[in-house]
């Protein structure tokens, strides 16, 4: 949430002037984002699982399409296309194909969670490619990744808790939140070695 | 089978 939060929070119009809108960001990135919170949370109103789980399923919808929107329309002419390259079908078509072949239930409701599961643990490589081919993440989208990396490592805590206390666990959850968290760990690295040093990220051109 | 159970988490 504090990186969602911190994404639109920096893009809004009121908080920054347009030609400071933060660049760097892929837009393709956050189009997945997007997909992923609203293929996962089409449960949002027929499961209520508590006050908390509800609202934050809004918030992440509702600040992810924000996000989209900002980027995409409002600011479209600080948008980098050049650099934000990554072709998104190749990550999709298989998530998709995936989720038919490997879930919980063929249900529409279970394929699309599982879908979303499984897009949610490739949706930041547009990102990370675009990083690679900049060459540099500003500070801000540095502190951004790390906030969304470490949501899905804390939740790898949460399952091995849920595990020897509930006696439950998800292997379609875990094994991608797991590909997802070593995704970001080359970013972590470079993350606390250089942006918490008060430098900025700038990869071996 | 965590299918059987609704998904409690984000």
């Amino acid at each position: 949430a504090a990186g969602i939060g911190l994404l639109v929070g920096m893009n809004c119009p009121k908080a920054v002037k347009p030609r400071d809108v933060i660049t760097g960001i892929s837009g393709r990135s956050q189009i997945l984002f997007l997909v992923t919170y609203v293929a996962r949370y089409l449960d949002l109103l027929t499961n209520f699982v508590s006050v908390y789980n509800t609202a934050m399923k809004v918030f992440f919808i509702a600040a992810s399409a924000a996000t989209v929107y900002l980027m995409l329309f409002k600011f479209k002419a600080t948008y980098d296309h050049n650099h934000d390259t990554l072709r998104v079908e190749f990550l999709i078509a298989p998530c998709a194909l995936l989720a038919l072949v490997v879930n919980h239930d063929f249900t529409p409701l279970e394929i699309l969670w599982t879908f979303s599961i499984y897009l949610e643990s490739v949706a930041i490589l547009p990102q990370l490619f675009m990083v690679s081919k900049t060459g540099e993440a500003e500070t801000i989208t540095s502190h951004y990744l790390f906030a969304l990396g470490s949501y899905r490592a804390l939740y790898i805590l949460n399952w091995i808790y849920r595990y020897y206390f509930d006696n439950f666990f998800d292997l379609i959850a875990i094994v991608a939140g797991v590909v997802q968290t070593v995704l970001y760990c080359d970013f972590f690295y470079l993350y606390i070695t250089k942006v918490l040093k008060g430098k900025k990220i700038v990869l071996p051109a | 089978d965590p299918s059987k159970e609704e998904h409690d988490e984000l």
